[in-house]
């Protein structure tokens, strides 16, 4: 069965999208079967892979109207499949918060098609509301990106306690993948500053690779690809496929 | 009375809160009184201000236990004051929700300083939840900062929906003060891009001033000190003191 990652920080802009679109890339450039589950209303995930717009969602798989199988669709890129939401994600936050167990919806619909996949990411948004708890109840991972900058630090051990209460309730077994440095630029005190801190605040968890401060990755969503099909000879193809090696490792897989 | 500005994108990591901080304190350094609220759990504006954690927060003057006059605090800056968040803002997400009229709660407990500012900055959430509404409804005026970045371009017509639909019900001289494009990197052909795309969007809205993106900026939080006070020379600081120019000639001040 698949292994289900939630890709989660509510601090925004840290790179959740870009890591969940370009790391779902790279473990299918290294063959394994990926699903991108777009879980933020956003939809930055979707359009990132240059979705169209047309066919049903994230939402309607979760409202019970399709089944998950038939919203996956390839996203273009050799095993990689995308889940698509829009701006009618939020109706999801809203129509499930009354119902018994809605927290645990996003795992039963996904459970379908775990056996079609190696990895399913799934994006979340910038918050710790209903969305991200869904999909921190449906992991069996979490992989956190943080920004090498100050702000990002703060947030770090509010993301760390709503994850303990999940494994503490309703997901005992969601484990911690890792810690994801993002955006790291060298030339920046700052950045070796929080480097520093967030390797002493999760000692074996943070990732060697971290991924630089690279334009292609800005540009490569507003051409619908991800960054290995945009320049895999990038800085941040490479730290992505550097990050798929770890992932595998860490997974054995 | 003083201008209610509300700074809103639920895009993440755009400069919502480096925009609050350094607008404010470009705007005290021309000597108006200013406030900064900070509506968002993650509490980054009060910690980027240098808040000891202590005292009252706006969620006990949302919840009706102390009056805004008695949370508000000296930031360190002249005239410029903080009425300071942390992660307990997320109960008034929860609590308000069912409550008639929760919407009108922050425009409520405003009036009660608004004669003692010239500007209240509201710091908003990534977010277009209960949080941003609230100070939507209370704002005279909402300023966007808008990164010069592919997936910030596709959030911008939700939130001028989000804005219309706010006009039309709770309040209808709720104004757009401006659009303000931030983290522009003259090196990147996408900025440009944006740019020119932004400008096509909001005639006439997008202030002149464009936020560079400048280290210096991300540094500051980190000392508690608005960029003003930690590099007045630097692009950063120059830029925000332009833009306080601009708001004072759009709002004739
Ligand atoms: N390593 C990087 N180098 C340069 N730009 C990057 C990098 N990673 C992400 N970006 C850009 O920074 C911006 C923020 O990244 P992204 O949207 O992936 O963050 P996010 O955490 O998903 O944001 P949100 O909180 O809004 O969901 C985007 O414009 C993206 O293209
Ligand atoms: N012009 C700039 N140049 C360089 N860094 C910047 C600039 N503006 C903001 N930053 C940095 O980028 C990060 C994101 O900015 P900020 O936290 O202000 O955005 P935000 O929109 O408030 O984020 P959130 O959506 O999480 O509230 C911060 O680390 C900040 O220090
Ligand atoms: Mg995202
Ligand atoms: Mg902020």
């Amino acid at each position: 069965l698949g292994r289900i990652v939630a890709v989660v920080n509510q601090k925004g802009g840290v790179g959740k999208t870009t890591s969940a679109i370009n790391l779902g890339a790279a473990l299918g450039a290294l063959e394994r079967r990926v699903l991108i589950v777009d879980s933020d209303p956003q939809g930055n995930a979707s359009r990132g892979l240059g979705w169209d717009g047309e066919g049903p969602l994230f939402y309607d798989v979760l409202s019970g109207e399709v089944g998950a199988a038939e919203a996956t669709r390839p996203s273009g890129f050799p095993h990689l499949d995308l889940l698509p939401a829009n701006r009618e994600l939020v109706g999801a936050e809203v129509e499930f918060v009354g119902q018994e167990g809605w927290e645990r919806t996003a795992g039963e619909v996904l459970g379908a098609v775990r056996k079609n996949y190696d990895y399913i990411l799934i994006d979340c948004p910038p918050s710790l509301g209903h969305l991200t708890v869904m999909a921190l109840v449906a992991a069996t991972d979490v992989l956190v990106p943080i920004q090498c900058e100050y702000f990002a630090l703060e947030g770090v051990s509010e993301l760390a306690s709503t994850v303990a209460r999940i494994q503490g309730g309703h997901n005992p077994s969601l484990g911690i993948l890792g810690v994801l440095l993002t955006m790291y630029d060298d030339r920046i005190n700052l950045a070796r500053d929080v480097v520093r801190e967030i390797r002493r605040h999760f000692p074996d968890r943070v990732f060697d690779t971290v991924v630089p401060r690279n334009v292609r990755l800005a540009e490569a969503p507003s051409h619908g690809i991800s960054v290995l099909e945009y320049d895999i000879k990038s800085r941040g193809a490479q730290a992505y496929l550097s990050l798929a090696r770890e992932v595998l490792a860490r997974t054995r897989r």
